[in-house]
């Protein structure tokens, strides 16, 4: 049986998902 | 994206492993309820032993999971994988589902972080247990490569302290006080880590909880892990990802909602970290042994080494004339043997000595290489059996080589007889030299023996031969 797909909803991340600025 | 360290030495700790345990017994699952700052947190703390058999890192939805980006739940992942206990591993894009940081899993590197410099936890080929920060160069070793290894955020304890103000620095928490790397160490949430304790045990460590609501923080939990022994340890993903699966079913309260907001539904993450029974190293024991409970048993008699790579010809090691191979010593041309100790016969040569010696007058030749003239590298016993027999005149047809043998005994028991009697005839003249001066030396001292006068030219009258028997006894 499955659980059903999850809504990702409980996000817990170390750095911003949008990044200030470019990659050294 | 802060720090790339591509060459040199990063700080990380190696453990070395600990002894393999006979009959070790299999993964400790201990579940718990634990009270952090008056919240009650639910939870498990699994303990491995022989982490370099029991433990692997797997690719979300199994091989080539990582290159397809793929992202599967734990279950999906363990279906085939035989995990005993399982848990979600490391970070990755929720939009793109790229694995971040280094992966490698049984023994196959599949995603580098390319320097970046979070924590990582693997194992060596040797069974060494690695915590810490690696540079590019580091991660891609070929003396002992990495056989497992993936990154986390956050090297929560090091050599038996805790870490996470240095990781903070070192993962690049730059210019917030209270930006999202601050918030993310310090917020209560649901919880995973991998690391290892004082006997070289592997330890995985999850609680249940959800962002801002239940769970514990990243200071809790290393906390928690100090006191259960842990020496060296990283955090995991956590939040929605934070996935507990006992024998490959769901054995933790997942955080994310299904789309029924009743419910809570696992989420589908990118790599696992798994535990499961011993594995041989390499599995398939280099297809020259059996795996049996996690050791290699190695066929044939020459296969030996923890992985069967390696061959064993005993300790004369073919006495530095052959090649050890999988069915023995295999000798160079000119010796045989078991151990190739001994060089061919005399009238054989090559390898394995199957060629006989094509000279003249059925002489030998050299064992190496067949040549009759021996000035090569003549050895002392093959000089003296050509002296010998390549003196005998051609005509006289040459007995075989037990022959050639024979004449050598008798010359040898010839010599010996002709020292022997040379040995008596000393003994006896000696002797003899010794009685006779002995004799003399026995008159001369001072005792003496009137010898009469005899008439020189006719025979004494019977009137003196009267006298002289009484002349012989005599007075001093």
């Amino acid at each position: 049986f499955s659980w059903g797909a999850s809504l990702d909803d409980d996000l817990l991340l170390p750095y911003p998902a949008l990044r200030a600025r470019p990659a050294r | 994206d802060c720090a790339r360290v591509p060459v040199g030495s990063r700080e990380h700790e190696s453990w070395q492993p600990s002894p393999a345990s006979p009959g070790a017994r299999g993964p400790s699952v201990r579940t718990f309820v634990s009270h952090f700052a008056g919240r009650a947190v639910t939870g498990h703390l699994t303990r491995a032993a022989e982490p370099l058999r029991t433990f692997s890192v797997l690719e979300p939805g199994g091989l080539g999971g990582c290159a397809s980006r793929r992202r599967a739940t734990v279950e999906e992942t363990v279906r085939e994988a035989g995990c005993g206990v399982a848990q979600n591993g490391g970070f990755f894009r929720m939009d793109t589902g790229e694995c971040l940081g280094n992966v490698v899993s049984d023994g196959r590197r599949v995603s580098s972080a390319g320097g970046l410099q979070n924590a990582q936890f693997g194992i060596r080929r040797d069974g060494t247990l690695v915590t810490g920060y690696l540079s590019e160069e580091e991660v891609l070793n070929t003396e002992n490569p990495f056989v497992q290894l993936l990154s986390g955020v956050v090297w929560l304890i090091r050599n038996g302290s805790i870490y996470i103000n240095e990781s903070q620095a070192a993962e690049c928490e730059e210019t917030q006080e209270t930006g999202s790397f601050s918030k993310f160490v310090n917020v209560i949430s649901a919880r995973t880590a991998v690391g290892h304790d004082r006997k070289g045990q592997l330890v995985l460590f999850h609680a249940d909880g959800q962002t801002e609501q239940r769970g514990i923080n990243l200071w809790e939990m290393a906390e928690f892990l100090l006191k259960q022994d842990v020496v060296n340890a990283i955090n995991l993903d956590g939040g929605g990802s934070a996935t507990f699966v006992l024998n490959g079913t769901l054995a933790s309260y997942p955080s994310d909602h299904c789309q029924d907001n009743m419910w809570r539904c696992p989420r589908s993450v990118s790599t696992v970290v798994c535990v499961h029974k011993p594995r041989c190293q390499p599995p398939d024991c280099n297809s020259h042994g059996t795996c049996v409970e996690g050791h290699c048993q190695c066929t044939g008699h020459f296969w030996s080494g923890a992985a069967c790579d390696k061959l064993e010809c005993g300790p004369s090691n073919c006495s530095q004339h052959g090649l050890c191979t999988e069915t023995g010593c295999r000798c160079e041309a000119g010796w045989t043997g078991s151990n190739c100790s001994e060089e061919c016969p005399l009238g054989w040569h090559g390898p394995g000595c199957q060629k006989p010696c094509e000279c003249e007058h059925q002489c030998p030749c050299n064992p190496q290489t067949g040549n009759c003239n021996l000035t090569q590298t003549p050895t002392l016993s093959s000089i003296l059996s050509r002296v010998k027999q390549c003196l005998q005149p051609s005509e006289v047809p040459l007995q075989t080589r037990e022959f050639s043998l024979l004449t050598g005994t008798t010359w040898l028991a010839l010599t010996l007889v002709l020292v022997f009697l040379l040995l008596i005839s000393m003994v006896v003249n000696v002797s003899l030299l010794l009685s006779a001066r002995a004799e003399r030396s026995r008159h001369l001292d001072g005792s003496y023996v009137y010898h009469p006068l005899q008439e020189m030219n006719g025979e004494l009258s019977a009137e003196k031969e009267q006298q002289g028997d009484a002349c012989t006894s005599f007075k001093d």
